[in-house]
């Protein structure tokens, strides 16, 4: 049996919508200490890693592992009728077919409720070690945002390189070529706009736009973004939710024939 | 032009 209610569905409306586009049938797996999706885009290019923290719910109630086969464009569809600050509830018996949804409006005394009938989806599951980053960059989300926006217009590709000097987004395509290139940098009045670089030794990395810009449908969810580099491994890109939760996308590099 | 890699080929299935 799971029962879990967040006070407010924008939450949960907002996770699905940066995500819903770049997987569409995923197990929402409910356990007692949250609920947690992997899933990987068809080209097995990126994974989406999604943890909501038993703690973001209040009650929080999961008696035994439940896997909830969804997908995500039906559960757009019937996220579209909560209003961002209704309280959510989901709702599932143990090996259910069906995940139960209430959107309760505080002041209006409006309770809505939905029906979505799950999935059996049979996904792999890649294990993703714990791994030491080379070089990890915390800054503002709507700047990297910007950052893979503006560069996309010239390029598929970005290399992002990481020095002493500081991270360096560069492409070049047709009409020509561009880069951005950023140092650490502390506002002391708004530390939501501070950049960040922590590196244990320089990195340098290519990667598709085409997912950066779509990994950047997340940037409501957090102020600020973690980018995590090394050599020949997968970008990291996180977003930090509240009580530890997470949104987290892993992106292959491309590499030079 | 670059090759794309692939998830799989740094992480395993567990």
């Amino acid at each position: 049996m799971l029962e879990a209610r967040l006070e407010q569905a924008n939450l949960l409306k907002k996770v699905v919508d940066a995500i819903k586009d770049l997987v569409q049938d995923c197990n929402f797996d409910c356990n007692d200490s949250g609920i947690a999706l992997q899933a990987m885009d068809n080209s097995h290019v990126a994974l989406v890693s999604m943890m909501l923290k038993s703690e973001s719910f209040s009650p929080f109630r999961c008696d035994r592992n439940i896997a909830l086969g969804i997908n995500l464009t039906s559960l757009t569809k019937v996220l579209r009728c909560a209003a961002n600050e209704d309280i959510l509830t989901l709702k599932a018996e143990d090996a259910p077919d069906v995940v139960n949804l209430v959107f309760e409006s505080a002041e209006s005394d409006r309770l809505s409720e939905y029906d979505i009938k799950l999935m059996d989806i049979d996904q792999e599951h890649l294990g993703i070690p714990e791994t030491e980053y080379a070089a990890t960059i915390s800054m503002p989300s709507a700047e990297f945002q910007k950052i893979c926006r503006d560069l996309m217009a010239l390029s598929e590709s970005v290399s992002i390189e990481c020095t002493k000097e500081g991270v360096k987004f560069a492409c070049s395509g047709d009409i020509g070529s561009g880069s951005v290139t950023l140092r650490s940098h502390t506002n002391v009045e708004k530390p939501q706009l501070n950049v960040e670089i922590d590196l244990s030794e320089p990195v340098a990395l290519t990667f598709s736009l085409k997912y950066l810009v779509n990994f950047c449908k997340a940037s409501g969810l957090s102020e600020q973004v973690r980018l995590c580099l090394s050599n020949e491994v997968p970008l990291l890109v996180e977003y930090a939710l509240s009580n530890n939760s997470y949104l987290r996308f892993y992106l292959a590099p491309k590499i030079g024939d | 032009p670059t090759r794309q890699d692939m998830l799989d080929e740094f992480y395993k299935d567990p």
